[in-house]
């Protein structure tokens, strides 16, 4: 408890068994140049091995999904997008097939293209996760997104576009310890280290796992709750 | 900002896995503080696939299928939202931890108040205050900071509850797992205490740093208001501003 001379990333990263991952979700994470396209930096380029800000959590069923969102008025063009598909939910409740995250940009404070730019990545992963939907289809989404970063500017949809299709069809989709660490990774921003971690418990007779990856270094005071109508 | 993703494999029905989360993240996300500004981009998502394995040999069997909600199975569903406080709240504190510049983890304890709305309302204020956070950086045991920012947090005022100035106790104590130092009371019933600067330097030089503020029932009898509330913050430090007047938009 006394005063460390160890990183926080020595203290805090903890390692992570990989049995105790929740089955049925296969994930992964690239350097999509996110953070390059928004503010180039030579710095940057030399530093070495480029930080993973692109990732994807997709469950192999269509998972149960539940959100909170920040009740700040100038709600970033990720927490409409993802209030609306909550609230428009089927009467069993909303469902999820994935999760895209970005750092580097907040696709916030950019209008009705900031909505529409996460409307079509959205619609892309869900698209090429399941090439047999159909485009488009109406309907409440069941690919939310989240995204962190400056705010202020678009999102480089097409830089993300290239990315997205190597993260689904490159065989980097996994379920392992190290996969899930890159994912945590990627969310980050200011932060020193990725927050990953899991526990396991009994529910009945389901030997039950539960993760969770967080991220938040600065501009952190939470007041969080559920849009109007999404109560339980 | 601050992100979030759970991901279990427990069987969760969407309504249930709603209302746990909301739970989880009031006591644990909503609780917590670097420098006190709210994100546009806040976002805390949770996801339940219902593929967890069955084991074998156990006698409290769930159909195959079943979704747990607060109708069908309201123990395993308590049971379950333990489980997602408990790893929220270990989340939260790992966001306080790695605050920006943070070299201190400040838990702020407000008790005795008149609902969990006022005394989070005085634990935030006291949680957000620049003065209260920069004397936590130096280890100081500045209850007056304390004090001042409990005294100007905005109550809910549904109940007619406030703070009684004449019965706040203040109080220092060890963090969990350090033994051996005595709390150091700092004000009590208002009334402030010669500090003791060796027992507080002992106390604060740790990492981590709890504060207990006793609001005794504040205009009502303690019997009647004792509802309390926990807050997490970190110091600030130079760093803080080093970074963030680096950081461009």
């Amino acid at each position: 408890r006394a005063q460390s001379t160890l990183s926080k990333a020595e203290r805090f990263v903890v390692p992570i068994d990989a049995k105790s991952l929740p089955r049925g979700y296969l994930v992964a994470s690239t350097y999509a140049g996110v953070k390059n396209a928004i503010s180039p930096s030579p710095a940057a380029a030399l530093s070495g091995v480029p930080k993973p800000d692109l990732a994807l959590v997709v469950s192999s069923t269509p998972a149960a999904i539940a959100g909170v969102f920040t009740t700040n008025k100038f709600q970033a063009a990720p927490v409409v997008h993802a209030t609306n598909a909550l609230q428009a939910a089927q009467p069993n409740g909303p469902r999820a097939i994935a999760v895209l995250a970005n750092s580097g940009c907040a696709n916030a404070v950019t209008g009705k293209e900031g909505l529409e730019d996460t409307e079509e990545l959205v619609e892309l992963v869900r698209n090429e996760l399941n090439p047999a939907s159909k485009p488009s289809q109406p309907g409440p989404s069941d690919v939310l997104m989240l995204s962190t970063g400056v705010i202020g500017v678009r999102l480089p949809v097409g830089t993300i576009r290239r990315a997205l299709y190597h993260l689904v069809h490159g065989q980097v989709l996994q379920s392992n310890p190290e996969a899930w660490l890159d994912v945590a990774r990627a969310y980050m921003t200011t932060d020193t280290f990725p927050k990953l971690r899991t526990r396991q418990f009994m529910l009945g007779d389901r030997q039950c796992s539960m993760l969770a990856i967080d991220k938040g270094a600065g501009m952190i005071h939470p007041h969080m709750t559920t849009p109007g109508g999404l109560h339980a | 900002t601050l992100l979030g993703l759970v991901a279990t494999d427990a069987p969760i029905a969407p309504a249930a896995l709603q209302k746990c989360l909301e739970e989880a993240v009031r006591v644990s996300f909503n609780c917590i503080s670097v420098d006190g500004d709210m994100s546009t981009n806040d976002t805390i998502l949770a996801l339940a696939n219902g593929q967890a394995p069955t084991v074998q040999g156990s006698a409290d069997k769930l159909p195959h299928g079943a979704e747990i909600s607060e109708s069908s199975h309201p123990a395993l569903l308590a049971k379950f939202s333990e489980q997602l406080t408990s790893l929220c709240l270990e989340m939260a504190h790992l966001v306080v931890r790695d605050g920006e510049g943070a070299e201190k983890f400040v838990q702020v304890r407000v008790r005795g108040a008149g609902s969990y709305e006022d005394a989070h309302a005085i634990a935030s204020s006291i949680s957000t205050s620049s003065l209260v956070k920069c004397a936590m950086h130096g280890a100081d045991a500045n209850w007056g900071r304390i004090l001042c920012a409990a005294g100007y947090a905005t109550l809910t005022g549904k109940s007619g509850w406030t703070i009684d100035p004449h019965k706040v106790n203040v109080t220092f104590v060890a963090p969990e797992g350090v033994q051996g130092i005595a709390p150091l009371p700092a004000l009590v019933n208002g009334t402030p205490l010669v500090v003791d600067e060796a027992h507080a330097a002992e106390l604060l030089r740790h990492e981590d740093i709890c504060v207990d503020v006793d609001m005794q029932g504040g205009s009502w009898s303690a019997k009647e208001a004792d509802a309390e509330a926990v807050f997490w913050t970190c110091d600030f430090s130079k760093e803080y501003v080093a970074i963030n007047g680096d950081y461009r938009t």
